[in-house]
């Protein structure tokens, strides 16, 4: 997370690192039941056997252990037949745990948006991740604060992409707060009145976030995609064959 | 190589032997850059001469944009075709060794092309010294120069009729980018070999027509795919599938759509009902002997929290349909059911500790 400061044990607990041995922490992603986690397609690009893969939950600094840490394996990787790695879109997977998490204050899951819930432009969410911070990789999990900005607005910004409605884009035109490398996967997350916080986006993409030339950042419509999500969980869970 | 880093350009392939010295273990691969798919060769090897150690680390460069935006400037014709052999270089395949653009080609786009991006406060990209690429016809030393086959646009550019390249996405986008106004002309789907919903006049690419997943406003695009007999219905991907292993408990479509929405709340608006889909009809649920275990499993299937409450309602529609659960349960009647969401999205261990 570029622009962004170093987040308190507990204030993310849905934030989760997805890891590949030997590189360790490859990508974030977002605890949404006890065994399901959601995540973007490109972090599995080369990598798509389950078994390499692992999930942990629960930390803050990923150098240190913490009491409250949870590790699962990965069962199921579901990518979303319609990702498109020329263009990165359709950008989301679903992950299945090999086992529930316990569910703690350290550890819970995230609201998902209802399918017609959708997320307005001047909107302040948060993005959280272990990416880079411009000048080095961070051990501390980061967060920072955004502003959605209409898909229009967004398009201005890359010439050689085109901005869909299965894509949000958030940041600033100072390109301040950005997600980076690492930050894939990871959470764009708003709090409704009442406390709760629901997932709008998973970081996708977005210019080279520490060159010269900056724009938003390019984060996954998890809106677009409820319907899919819950009928993958459900086909999984709840069919006989 | 195993005390390299070129392990990685290698992917452990057995070329790496310990003998070789670093810079000779990469060996040609495709080109799959999609701004170089238009060149006078198709293969490459890696790192390429920015750096980049492979196609998706140059994919996603700074160089990988600048380039194509330069390139709409006009500033030297062959400068996209200078940017792909810097980005994937030509490899010999018989050598497998990279063949560097001639040092001509070099100067011409920098002497051509670096005074414009000043203008918008930008800098030739560092590390193309000119110098470090052959003289053309020096001895022995081969190096590309362009010739009359050489595409100056890019596939992700549109060339203008005057013969400038534009990006494609500026194509129809309403604005004219082309001194002559050509990337504004012919710009019905039919002309583009693109397929038109009726009602938003939106183009689509013929790969996603009848692909499942509906593009148009209307889902126009996902009509008229299949024809299904009379008993039977159609998937979400336009397979047939009988009527009566519709919300069979098992997937007989290929996506499983035919176990789609078998479990839902009607939503009425006084008061929502249990619905369940039984060969594609809708059922109210009777409730003989309903116990709380089954409402607990109905609103898990919906993907919903808890069940806050239950209760019986006697029915109201004389002409329903009725699933019946077990043969033994008597009495008939209508459970409605309301869920709570599930218990998300809360951060007890953030809660701020007032001093």
């Amino acid at each position: 997370i570029l622009g962004g400061r170093t987040s308190r044990p507990g204030r993310w607990p849905w934030q989760c690192s997805l890891q590949s041995e030997p590189s360790g922490h490859i990508c974030g992603c977002v605890l949404i039941a006890k065994k399901w986690v959601l995540t973007v397609a490109h972090c599995f690009e080369g990598r798509e056997n389950a078994a390499v893969w692992k999930v942990v939950f629960g930390i803050n600094n990923l150098d240190h252990p913490s009491t409250f840490m949870q590790m699962r394996l990965v069962k199921t990787i579901i990518l979303h037949p319609r990702y498109s790695r020329a263009v990165v879109d359709y950008d989301i997977s679903i992950v299945e745990l090999s086992q529930d998490i316990n569910e703690t204050s350290y550890v819970r899951p995230v609201c998902l948006p209802s399918p017609d819930q959708s997320l307005e432009p001047d909107t302040y969410c948060y993005i959280t991740g272990w990416g880079h911070m411009g000048n080095k990789m961070p051990f501390k999990l980061q967060e920072g604060e955004v502003r959605v900005i209409s898909l229009e607005q967004c398009q201005s910004y890359f010439d050689m992409k085109t901005i869909t409605n299965r894509m949000i884009c958030a940041g600033y035109e100072s390109g301040t707060v950005d997600s980076c490398m690492g930050d894939s996967g990871g959470p764009l997350v708003c709090e409704k009145p009442g406390g709760q916080w629901t997932l709008f986006g998973l970081t996708s993409w977005g210019s080279v976030c520490f060159s010269k030339v900056l724009g938003p950042g390019v984060y996954s419509n998890v809106t677009y995609f409820v319907k899919w999500i819950e009928r993958q969980i459900y086909i999984r869970t709840f069919l006989l064959n | 190589c195993l005390y390299s880093s070129c392990l990685d350009s290698c992917g452990g392939n057995s070329l790496c032997d310990p003998s070789n010295s670093v810079n000779n273990c990469s060996q040609c691969e495709p080109i799959t850059l999609e701004l170089c798919l238009n060149l006078p060769y198709n293969h490459t090897n890696f790192p390429n001469y920015l750096g980049h150690r492979t196609q998706k680390e140059a994919s996603i460069s700074w160089e990988s944009s600048l380039f194509p935006a330069l390139v709409q400037t006009n500033c030297y014709k062959y400068l996209m075709f200078f940017a792909c052999t810097i980005l994937v270089p030509k490899c010999d395949e018989d050598t497998q060794q990279r063949i560097p653009p001639c040092r001509a080609l070099c100067e011409h786009s920098k002497e051509r092309c670096e005074s414009v991006l000043g203008i918008v406060g930008l800098q030739w990209p560092e590390d193309t010294d000119c110098n470090q690429f052959p003289e053309e016809n020096a001895d022995n030393q081969t190096c590309l120069m362009p010739d009359d086959e050489v595409e100056e646009c890019s596939p992700s550019h549109f060339k203008c009729r005057s013969g400038r390249c534009v990006l494609a996405s500026r194509r129809c986008d309403g604005q004219a980018d082309c001194d002559d106004d050509s990337d504004e002309e012919n710009c019905g789907c039919k002309e583009r070999d693109l397929w038109e919903c009726p009602s938003s006049k939106q183009c689509l690419k013929h790969t996603v027509i009848c692909d499942g997943f509906p593009d148009c406003p209307d889902n126009m695009d996902e009509k008229n795919c299949s024809f299904c007999q009379a008993d039977e219905l159609e998937c979400a991907n336009h397979e047939c599938v009988s009527r009566d292993r519709w919300c069979d408990g098992e997937a007989d479509c290929i996506d499983s759509s035919d176990e789609w929405d078998c479990v839902t709340l009607s939503a009425n608006v006084n008061s929502s009902f249990l619905m369940a889909r039984r060969s594609a009809m809708e059922h109210h649920v009777c409730a003989d002997g309903w116990q709380e275990t089954l409402s607990q499993l109905a609103c898990k299937q919906m993907g919903l929290g808890e069940p806050s409450m239950t209760k019986l309602i006697e029915e109201q529609e004389q002409d329903q349909q009725w699933l019946t659960l077990h043969s033994n349960w008597e009495i008939t009647s209508v459970c409605p059911l309301s869920c709570s969401l599930a218990d998300c999205g809360r951060r007890p261990a953030a809660r701020m500790n007032k001093r």
